[in-house]
């Protein structure tokens, strides 16, 4: 039998609401079921519903792969060995409480077991208990953190913490930066001062995998203020499907690095896109 | 002024000379359209569709009113109830009983921001206001929430206070110590937790148990997505939710999830978080909400 879009639509749309299920923004999930129909439609199939069933599924996981499988991966610890001299400086955005902070601190100790030297800036000099919190996380690791008091400028922090890494010789400065909402313009621009001041080698975005729909806006408008070179999904230990990450790695064409899976500071694993495209489909 | 709001989901239907089964059904498509990105809960979203297709075309129209009108009517009616109503919720606390009221959800989604807001608005009523802080696992909570009181000058009690770092035995010294002080509201910040996390899910229960709150309130970040459900749900049957507080609704996030929350505890959602301030907190409007879902 021909693949049309008659016989088609049944399981096309089965499938478009297991991604919809599965936080996979609304736009992009029909982008995946369209390129999934272009795909097969025409194509010639013996009879037997399990048949097409088959082949849709594996044109699904193959377009899902393709979207998630972006080459580089940048990998910080190999980043971190190659940058000869100077240290590598990585920039943590995002909305608020979707889990940077903790991010850092779970980063900061991957790094450290694999022998690379991290020093930590507080670039959150609004909300209350930032500092506290960072101060607590360096104490733990055992690493210094570079902070001002609160309210003072944020890139004025970055710029003291590369300056530090520099004369100390440390290898990674990893900065953090206060949540906010991609809509505040003059949080934006405040991203965007940071970034002016220490051009980091990486800008990577951290975004909580319960995030539905938002993450295409928050993602979009990210990138477009600020740059984002990276993705980190966390919390996807709550059961989270992650459609998010489909959602971001498209509509950014950037790779998801790594995912959130607890709160301890083993709880950070490289992003795996057969680990997505198994939960999507389960 | 509703006629406004729900304008750009049902373009067609008010440009539509009138309403037969074909406009009907793609209002409905574009209403679905709208609730779906607005992260109502996909089921949600089918059954409401059901519903406002049973109803669009069998009732009757009053004189003087349009078909159209009536379908209009019939999705806002819908939507709003599966918020328990377009009444604004009553926020009243009882004073001079040592209200205890405790706040839990999942991480990250506004907790002790939110202790704080509730703290500052319940203090400008003249109610005589405290903040337990019972989160001693994150980093620097306690200061947080510290920081927050000092700003609005509302007393605070943690580990430091209680000389424990159980969140239970926090609490339910923290609520007695100011219940004995003759504080009308008593507000109690928990660590974020999900439903997965067993041990945690087993300590808020027992809090709950033993502290005995007049009120729970689930606090909801308005970016959560499919989830929604079945953690209000996880955290329903943990603690009998009594309350729904969203959050971040002043960014782009539409809280459709929230919808689900509301159906799956049968609780009210009481008020929103709409920025990072102490004073950005208000009350809870049915029809706004319905409003700003459907774009
Ligand atoms: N279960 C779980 N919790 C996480 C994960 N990552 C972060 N969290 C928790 O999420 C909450 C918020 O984390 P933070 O690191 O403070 O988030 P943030 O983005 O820095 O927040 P703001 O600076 O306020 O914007 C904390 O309770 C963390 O422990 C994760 O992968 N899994
Ligand atoms: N823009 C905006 N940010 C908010 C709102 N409510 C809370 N936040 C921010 O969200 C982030 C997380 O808030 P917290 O109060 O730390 O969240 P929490 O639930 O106590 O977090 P855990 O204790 O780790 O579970 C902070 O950056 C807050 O400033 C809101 O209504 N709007
Ligand atoms: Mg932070
Ligand atoms: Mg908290």
């Amino acid at each position: 039998v021909e693949l049309n879009e008659k016989n088609l639509e049944p399981l096309l749309n089965e499938l478009l609401f297991k991604l919809l299920e599965s936080d996979v923004a609304l736009s992009v999930a029909e982008e995946v079921i369209d390129e999934v129909k272009n795909d097969l439609l025409g194509k010639r199939v013996e009879r037997g519903r399990e048949k097409i069933e088959v082949l849709v599924r594996d044109s699904l996981k193959k377009a899902l792969m393709a979207m998630l499988d972006k080459k580089p991966r940048p990998d910080l610890i190999s980043l971190a060995k190659a940058a000869k001299g100077d240290p590598l400086v990585v920039l943590f955005l995002g909305p608020n409480g979707h889990g940077k902070t903790t991010t850092i601190a779970k980063l900061a100790y991957h790094l450290l077991k694999n022998g690379i030297s991290v020093v930590l800036a507080c670039s959150d000099t609004f909300r209350a208990g930032a500092e506290e919190q960072l101060e607590i996380h360096a104490k733990r690791l055992g690493v210094k953190v570079i902070k001002h008091r609160y309210g003072a400028d944020p890139a004025a922090v970055a710029y003291d913490a590369v300056i530090h890494a520099k004369s100390k010789g440390i290898s990674v400065v990893l900065i953090d930066t206060a949540g906010r909402m991609q809509t505040n313009k003059n949080l934006m621009e405040e991203l965007r001062k940071i970034a002016r001041v220490v051009k980091p080698d990486l800008k990577i975005l951290v975004v909580d995998a319960l995030t539905g729909n938002d993450a295409v806006e928050q993602a979009t408008v990210f990138d477009r203020e600020v740059g984002v070179d990276a993705i980190i999904l966390t919390k996807a230990d709550a059961d989270a499907r992650g459609g998010a990450a489909l959602s971001i790695s498209k509509v950014l064409n950037k790779p998801v690095i790594y995912i959130g899976t607890g709160q301890a500071y083993e709880d950070l694993l490289p992003f795996d896109p057969e680990w997505f495209i198994k939960r999507v489909l389960a | 002024r509703l006629r406004e709001s729900l304008t750009s989901a049902l373009r067609d239907l008010l440009k539509a000379p009138f309403v037969d089964k074909r406009v009907l059904e793609e209002t409905i498509r574009s209403i679905q359209r709208a609730l779906l990105i607005a992260d109502v809960n996909v089921h949600l979203v089918l059954s409401i569709s059901n519903r406002i297709r049973e109803r669009a075309l069998k009732e009757s129209v009053p004189p003087g009113f349009s078909r159209k009108e009536v379908v209009l009517r019939v999705i806002y009616e819908e939507l709003v109830k599966l918020l328990g109503g377009e009444e604004p919720p009553d926020i009243s606390i009882p004073t001079g009983k040592g209200y205890a009221l405790m706040l839990v959800g999942i991480q990250g989604s506004g907790k002790t921001t939110t202790a704080a807001k509730l703290a500052w608005f319940y203090k400008r009523k003249g109610l005589k206001t405290a903040l337990v802080c019972a989160d001693t696992y994150r980093p620097g909570a306690y200061e947080q929430l510290a920081q927050l009181a000092d700003k609005i000058n509302v007393p605070i009690y943690g580990y430091k206070e209680a000389g424990s770092k159980d969140p239970l035995k926090i609490s339910i010294k923290g609520v007695k110590f100011f219940k004995e002080k003759g504080y009308d509201l008593i507000i109690v910040d928990t660590a974020g937790r999900h439903k997965d996390e067993k041990s945690l899910m087993n300590e808020i229960m027992e809090i709950n148990e033993k502290v005995r709150p007049d009120e729970v309130m689930l606090v909801i970040d308005a970016t959560i997505g499919q989830q929604a459900k079945t953690q209000a749900e996880a955290f329903h049957k943990a603690v009998k939710v009594g309350s729904i507080f969203i959050t971040k609704l002043d960014g782009t996030a539409k809280g459709g999830g929230a919808l689900s929350a509301v159906a799956v505890t049968g609780a009210k959602v009481k008020f929103i978080g709409v920025g990072e301030k102490i004073e950005d907190i208000e009350p809870f409007n049915p029809p706004n909400f319905v409003s700003r879902l459907l774009g």
